[in-house]
This record gives C-alpha cells, structure tokens and sequence, in this order.
C-alpha cells in the first residue's frame, strides 16, 4: 500500500 | 519603502494563476534583491518557492524588507479590474497594513489605483537542501501539462520512471492503464540527462497544479532523485523561476 509523503519529512523548518 | 512596477500587468496575472490553486494566503518577501516567496500547501504535500530577481522590474525600489501578507483570492480579483497590457506599480510603506496597486494603460490616458488589505500571516519557511537529482528532464511546458491532464482520467497517482533512453509516466486504475513515454529529440525539445534511473509515485492532482505555471514558459525542468521530494520547475524568462516541490508517495 502507498502512502502519501509530507514535505515537512524531507526539507527542516528553518 | 517598497514599490515596483511592470510594464504588463499580464505577467503578474499569470503568477497569481500559478500560485491561487495551490494557496490561499501567502507572503512575499521583498528585499533590494528582489521578492520571494515560499508555502507550502495546506496538506503540507508540495511547496512553492517564487523567486523575482529585482531587474525583472522595470522600476525597483525596496529600502528595507518587507513581508506582504496577502490573500490570493483577493489579489486575483483586483488583478482581474486591469488589463493584461496595463503597466502596474506595487507599492507598500514601512510596516504598512495595506499595498497599493497602480494600473497605467498603455496609452496612458487611464490609470486605476487599488488598495489592498495586507493580512498578518504566520509563515514558516523549510531550508530546502542542494539537491544532486539523478534525473534531470527539459521538456516543453504544454507537453508536460498535457501529459498530466490525460493521465489524472485514469487514477490518482502517477508513476515516473527515468531511464537514460526515456522518461515513461504511467497510471493505473479500475478504468484501465496509461503508459505515455518520450525520448531525447534531436531538436532538443525534450532532454534527458540521467545519472541513474529513478521510478516514483506522485499524486496527479498536485502534478495539475502545477501545471497552472504552463503560460509562464516555454519550458519545464523535472528533478528527480531516489527518495526526495520531485522538482518542477518553470523559469520566468531569465530574471527567475517558480519552483514546485512534491513528496513522493511511499510505500506504508
């Protein structure tokens, strides 16, 4: 099954 | 004190019209440097990042930053009062609640002022890190718009595998399949430069999205790398770009 990414996974909050 | 004027108004509709779908509200930095802008969606799936190099205006002044707090929406609607060959003039005071847009028409003989409420918006911004993609693909704007529209009849995701030969996106769903590929032309319409070849899974409704960005330019650049966010992105002739930035699905 796939599953939808989050952004906030891969690039830090500054 | 921030002000900036463009000789079309046009150019500044059509950035609107690549930024409304996928936010609401979102602020422009300016500095003397120029006005960017960076969001993310709502779903927290793709980020927009705005880049406009100060000598893309043909009037620039910016004294010290200033965040614009803005809602698309309304932007939209007061762009819509001008037309795409009127001149217009941003203009913003220190610590303002409220910009101003001046539209000129070519003529001369018209000029229309607006004000616009300016909204406080808490934004956060990613530090997005220098990324090596494997796949890098030039290809034509409409064409990758195109791809993208047929594919959404078929199912939500898309795959994209990149090969050295070829770039293939596919869909797959209760209706049947959809395999559309392209390969390097000699008239360099499409390019491919491959390091290692990548297959992911994006949702094809923000891949559409994106696709708002397709009047802005000829072209459209496609990063791929194994396990990274896709980069989609389309350059504002040479004085910038809009970049989009969309996770991948994953496997649960």
């Amino acid at each position: 099954k796939v599953k939808q990414g989050s952004i906030t996974s891969f690039f830090a909050k500054k | 004190m921030f002000e900036a004027r463009l000789s079309s108004t046009l150019t500044l509709k059509k950035i609107v019209d690549a930024l409304r779908d996928i936010l609401n509200q979102s602020t422009l930095d300016c500095s003397d440097t120029g006005i960017q802008l960076q969001a993310m969606d709502n779903s927290h799936v793709s980020l927009v990042c705005l880049c406009l190099r100060s000598d893309y205006f043909e009037k620039y002044k910016c004294s010290r930053n200033v965040s614009l707090g803005l809602d698309l929406k309304s932007l939209t609607k007061v762009l819509k009062c001008a037309n795409g060959d009127d001149a217009v003039t941003i203009k913003a005071a220190d610590k303002a609640d409220k910009i101003e847009l001046s539209f000129e028409s070519a003529g001369k003989e018209r000029t229309a002022d607006y004000e616009l409420r300016l909204l406080n918006l808490d934004q956060e911004h990613l530090a997005i890190p220098e990324t090596e993609y494997s796949c890098v693909i030039h290809m034509p704007a409409s064409e990758f718009a195109r791809i993208c529209r047929d594919l959404a009849v078929f199912s939500e995701s898309v795959v994209i595998a990149c090969s050295k030969n070829c770039i293939k996106f596919s869909a797959n769903g209760e209706m049947g399949s959809a395999n559309i590929k392209l390969s390097q032309t000699s008239k360099a319409e499409v390019t491919l430069q491959v390091d290692e070849p990548v297959t992911l899974s994006f949702a094809g409704r923000y891949l559409n999205t994106f696709t708002r960005a397709t009047p802005l330019s000829e072209k459209v650049k496609i990063g791929m790398a194994a396990d990274v966010p896709l980069l989609v992105e389309y350059p504002i002739e040479d004085y910038g770009y809009i970049r989009y930035y969309l996770a991948p699905k994953v496997d649960d």
